[in-house]
């Protein structure tokens, strides 16, 4: 298809590219990325990631990144690097709170030029941590990587599973193999009494899962840590003994 | 301007306007624009509600109506009502898990729909619930809307602040009038031994609010009560002493 840009990531590239959707916001796609990211970094693989939420950036913050535009060779962005992941975002473009106020066309535009125009070498993974919704973005980054694989992100609840399972039907759509589904937020352990707290209740991601014929990945329970650490820059799944640490 | 389409709602009209804002996704919109509607209807007030986020429509659900293609008449919608609102959703227009694979300009055109082409009547509040980021729909609706007035809503931490900051930096730039910053899920009590904790952090609308030269509205807790009555369908502004129902 002549329409759709090159990239190296292309059929027969050795990268490996999972792309971590919802289609619902809040529920935990950038953590999921970062730790993921970190976690096979850690485990010595070279590994790239884009933050392809270009209305809502959150990498750079949840790696520590000064939001600083990247340097350029030969034309192309040299991604910037932390905790061994190579980023690109459009966060390192913004002013703090600068809106995006773009329409479609731009979108599919800018992931064009985040998957062409950046020197990332030849990681053994790349991810791309997309934002809500089902629109231009997952569309563009559909057509231009016909071999990503998929991991769905959900809370259990059904005012977000009911929208995340968009994001599966869509990667079954576009022919697109979803790896499994991680359950986030799953349960609240009182710190202070040990009791075990459903607040966003259960299921939703076994619906999920089931629905489109693939497996749970996984269950993160909701941990005070875990937020503080994306808002310090520390991703968890540094710290083996903390909860969500160790499911990564 | 000849290009923006004429509705119902325009300068001079006695329905004010009230857009449900965040940028961020999953903080809550759907839910403070679900109750809000209702609390108003409780008063007396006609009230009609927009399900802006066309990729991830939650509305229906949270007011328990059937995803059924509403009625027409002379060529326009009639909106369903449900506790009292007149609502009008993509929900009605899709399977359960049915992704809307739309690029930018479908989402615009989708909006002009949901105002020009609804037999809304003339009601005292129209409602708006918009969908994370700042793109197509956030715009067509800046557009079309000159007097309309932004809520914005966030969770407390840095992860989410940062990004609902572009909501109300966009309402500033596009010279709509910010009411308030409303915290969701500002503070969870438990419910066995009642200690109290931010798992969310704090301070993120101050922030907001400051920046944005306007006023916290108010502190809603993270509490599973909130989350089971929009998967139930039963907004809790319809049950006034729930710890939520009171901030509505
Ligand atoms: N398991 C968890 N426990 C506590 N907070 C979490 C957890 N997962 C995510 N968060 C926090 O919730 C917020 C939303 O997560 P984020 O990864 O930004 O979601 P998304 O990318 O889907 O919008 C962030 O502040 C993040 O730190
Ligand atoms: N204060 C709260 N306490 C518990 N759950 C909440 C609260 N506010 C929202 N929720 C739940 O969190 C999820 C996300 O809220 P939603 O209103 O859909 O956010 P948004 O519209 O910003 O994506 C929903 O399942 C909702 O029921
Ligand atoms: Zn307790």
């Amino acid at each position: 298809d002549p329409g759709i840009p090159s990239t190296p990531f292309g059929p027969g590239a050795k990268t490996r590219v999972l792309a971590v959707a919802s289609g619902k916001g809040g529920v935990g796609k950038s953590t999921v990325t970062a730790n993921l990211a970190v976690a096979l970094a850690q485990r010595g693989h070279a590994v790239g990631l884009i933050d392809a939420d270009v209305y809502g950036p959150t990498i750079p913050l949840m790696f520590g990144m000064a939001t600083v535009a990247p340097a350029s060779r030969d034309g192309k962005l040299v991604p910037p690097e932390a905790h061994g992941v190579k980023i690109v975002s459009m966060g390192f473009f913004l002013e703090d709170d600068e809106p995006v106020i773009w329409r479609g066309p731009m979108l599919g535009r800018a992931m064009e030029q985040f998957l062409g125009d950046v020197l990332w070498g030849s990681p053994d993974y790349l991810l791309i941590d997309l934002p809500p919704g089902t629109g231009d973005i997952a569309l563009t980054i559909a057509q231009m990587l016909p071999a990503a694989e998929v991991i769905v992100v959900t809370t259990p609840q059904q005012a977000a599973a009911k929208i995340a399972a968009k994001a599966a039907k869509m990667a079954l759509l576009t022919k697109h193999r979803i790896i499994g589904v991680v359950e986030n937020m799953a349960y609240f352990v009182c710190p202070n009494c040990g009791e075990k707290h459903f607040i966003f209740g259960h299921g939703g991601a076994e619906d999920i899962a089931r629905a489109a014929g693939t497996i749970l990945l996984g269950r993160i329970p909701l941990d005070e840590m875990t937020r503080s650490a994306g808002d310090a820059g520390t991703p968890p799944a540094l710290d083996p003994i903390s909860p969500a640490g160790a499911v990564f």
